[in-house]
């Protein structure tokens, strides 16, 4: 699965997310990416989330709207609201996996509960990074 | 002051851990990940719309055969490719999506056709196949997607079918 999220100079927010599934997948099993509110959600109101892991827990927790809704009616930061959801609810339901997200104030969160995540992202002075551990 | 701009991205996440990717692999994927950074930060630099940012980043990992989406995808059960993938904008939080697809090259662009010429949100399987084939996008075979790495984690998969491999390199226990 990979995914990207934006915030461009008109305040607006936008995510996609795009996967192959798992491997071996039957029965027209699909997954949470294509899943407005579950694997891909953006909101001028509260953020832009994009998703990736086992989807079938990502689902059941409706990990996208469920961070975004913690920002727009509970007021957390995005990083709070994305740890919440990624290393709480959804990791003790069993779930692995991780989001990126950005807020249409310009904070970006990169949250995961797996030993690693393909990931990239330009930092609030324009530095541009890549990782791929967690430790990286 | 101009408006912040802010870009992030992901090529998936798994039982990633030091010692599974060879360094030049690192370093392969290091590479697309930037590349497919600054394709969607250069849009945004030139006050382009973070729709088209989030596309355009996503179009480059889906190219990128080290990422399961697009070319690299992995197999289902019968040795074929079924995509997923959807777009979704803040502003007025209009959205695309598709499910099961199979001849697209690149799924986000499908998504952003369901998005701006459907009245609908998502499309599944050969109904949607169908209202693409009418779209101006590329189409491709199903094997177009194939890559041996895939291949060799389906066939593995297919002998010791309670693990999969999600992540070049990575194998996590998933039961569809």
């Amino acid at each position: 699965t990979v995914g990207a999220v934006a915030l461009d100079r008109h305040g607006h927010v936008a995510a996609a997310t795009s996967t192959g599934g798992i491997t071996n997948k039957r029965y027209g099993r699909v997954g949470d990416s294509p899943l407005i509110g579950t694997g891909t959600w953006a909101d001028d109101r509260s953020a832009a989330i994009s998703a990736t892991g086992h989807g079938e827990y990502f689902i059941r927790t409706v990990v996208a709207h469920n961070i975004a809704s913690r920002v727009l009616l509970a007021g957390e930061t995005l990083n709070t609201a994305c740890d919440t959801v990624v290393s709480g609810e959804l990791k003790t339901m069993g779930g692995n996996g991780g989001v990126i997200a950005v807020s249409p104030s310009g904070e970006t969160a990169l949250s995961f509960n797996t030993p690693g995540m393909y990931r990239a992202w330009r930092d609030e002075q324009g530095g541009l990074h890549t990782a791929i551990y967690a430790e990286d | 002051m101009a408006n912040p701009i802010a870009i992030a991205l992901h090529g998936g996440a798994g039982v990633l851990t030091p010692g599974l990717l060879t360094p030049e692999d690192e370093t392969t994927i290091h590479e697309a990940l930037l590349r497919a950074l600054k394709a969607g930060l250069t849009l945004l630099e030139q006050d382009g719309s973070s729709l088209d940012a989030v596309q355009a980043a996503v179009v480059e990992l889906e190219e990128c055969p080290w990422f399961n989406a697009g070319k690299g995808a992995v197999f289902t059960h019968t040795g074929d490719h079924e995509l997923d993938a959807a777009i979704m904008h803040g502003a007025n939080r209009e959205a695309g999506a598709v499910a099961g697809i199979h001849f697209v090259r690149n799924p986000i662009l499908a998504a952003r056709a369901v998005l701006e010429h459907s009245e609908h949100v998502l499309l599944a399987g050969a109904g949607a196949d169908a209202f693409l084939a009418t779209q101006d996008l590329e189409k491709v075979p199903n094997d177009w997607y194939d890559t041996d790495l895939r291949r060799r984690q389906w066939q593995t998969q297919l002998q010791a079918p309670d693990s999969v491999s999600l992540e070049p390199g990575g194998v996590d226990k998933k039961f569809g």
